[in-house]
């Protein structure tokens, strides 16, 4: 019926939180 | 202003509403260090802010793709998750949002166009600012009642949105190169969570009836 509920999300993950501490060491 | 369209305002407002709330999210439930945000002033309060470039891109790219969503009315609610490590969710703040009917959209539309042309906007807009501005602080301050989420969590957004309007997501994807996908059950799910309702809200031109957060 088009009614029903979907939950969508996006495919990719935001940074982690380790990536973030690494970029932040890289500068 | 007679071609202002009313779906377009209601999702830049939300919008914007929602970008400030998932960075003061993060930042207040420590999901990222805090030596990235910075403080800035949004509806007259303090918040926190990443000025990370690409966290700041992740969230811009996903409420890019959400906002014809809230144009059309078609988000019914927009829930930012906060998993562990093992990407269980262990809180959810849910964001219930709600338009006007359509009837009402055209009342209000006139309401709108009234504020305008005949009163000051700023009554209309400095109202809406009010009410945001209160979610925003029961935000800051809703480490109170929440328990310590364990260290290394990740975040993700999830929109409830009917199944027609899985289509119009597809063709933001092809613009954007951004895809969304069905959330698996166990990112969406938690077992027996402890409910706390942090603020409901309404005004005549935005609803966002409901700011629960659930924690496991």
């Amino acid at each position: 019926t088009g009614s029903a509920t979907h939950i969508l999300k996006p495919l990719m993950s935001p940074p982690t939180r380790d990536e973030i501490l690494c970029t932040l060491l890289d500068l | 202003r007679q071609d202002l369209n009313f779906g377009q305002v209601v999702a830049d407002i939300l919008c914007e509403f929602l970008e400030v709330a998932i960075h003061l999210i993060l930042y207040v439930r420590e999901v990222y260090p805090s030596g990235i945000f910075q403080k800035r002033k949004k509806y007259n309060v303090p918040v926190q802010m990443s000025c990370h470039p690409e966290l700041n891109q992740y969230i811009q790219d996903t409420l890019h793709c959400m906002k014809p969503l809230i144009e059309k009315n078609d988000a019914e609610k927009v829930v930012v998750v906060i998993m562990d490590k093992e990407h269980r969710p262990v809180e959810r703040f849910v964001f219930e949002i709600s338009q006007p009917t359509l009837l009402s959209i055209r009342c209000v539309h006139v309401d709108v166009c009234f504020c305008f042309c005949c009163c000051s906007s700023d009554s209309l807009l400095s109202h809406v600012e009010q009410l945001l501005r209160a979610f925003i602080l029961k935000i800051s301050v809703c480490d109170a009642v929440l328990n310590n989420n364990p260290p290394g969590c990740s975040f993700s957004v999830l929109v409830h949105t009917r199944e027609a309007a899985t289509r119009s997501m597809e063709k933001v994807q092809v613009i954007k190169d951004f895809p969304w996908i069905v959330a698996d059950e166990q990112e969406v799910h938690m077992k027996e969570p402890r409910l706390i309702p942090l603020k409901t809200m309404t005004s005549d031109i935005v609803k966002v009836r409901k700011l629960l957060a659930a924690e496991r």
